[in-house]
């Protein structure tokens, strides 16, 4: 019997950059 | 028909084509398939995160890291300003384009995900943390 393979699932704020401003800013 | 590419230890794996994301909502969508509107929406239940547009104001060879690509971007209502050093095939996704790349060549090469030429001007998707309500500013309980 083959073992069921996972597929690894991404959360959707894994794809977009976390781009807070600096404090100098 | 062509191999599939093959996720190398430092190339992030959920950009691959075909990689399963699951959206606030608890949908499932490939990375390929994702658009605007789900990255809205999900933040919109997430809460705490909040969708910022990320304008691109300058594109250059980073200084500091060869072979990396500074990107240079005004941020939010306040367009405040935010450098980030990347591979130039790192996609990011532009409202109401999709994926683009400083490189879509090697993006299609390393991750197989189809990519625009992401330019200056180009309005990116990015999160930040939902600004807390300052004490005196939360609604006193009924």
């Amino acid at each position: 019997n083959v073992e069921p393979r996972s597929v690894p699932v991404f959360p959707w704020h894994s794809l977009v950059p976390f781009l807070a401003p600096t404090q100098s800013d | 028909s062509s191999l599939a590419p093959v996720p190398a230890p430092c190339n992030p794996s959920h950009f691959m084509k075909g990689a399963i994301i699951q959206l606030a909502t608890g949908e499932l969508k490939r990375v390929e398939d994702l658009q605007t509107q789900d990255f809205v929406r999900s933040a919109e239940v997430s809460g705490g995160l909040k969708i910022d547009s990320s304008m691109v104001v300058d594109i250059r060879a980073s200084q500091q890291r060869p072979g990396l690509v500074s990107l240079h971007f005004n941020v939010g209502e306040q367009q405040s300003k935010v450098t980030i050093d990347v591979p130039p095939e790192h996609p990011f996704f532009v409202f109401g384009q999709g994926w683009s790349s400083c490189s879509p060549e090697r993006t299609a090469q390393l991750y197989g995900l189809a990519c625009h030429h992401l330019q200056v001007g180009d309005v990116c998707v990015s999160i930040t943390l939902q600004q807390q309500l300052q004490p005196q500013q939360q609604k006193q309980p009924q």
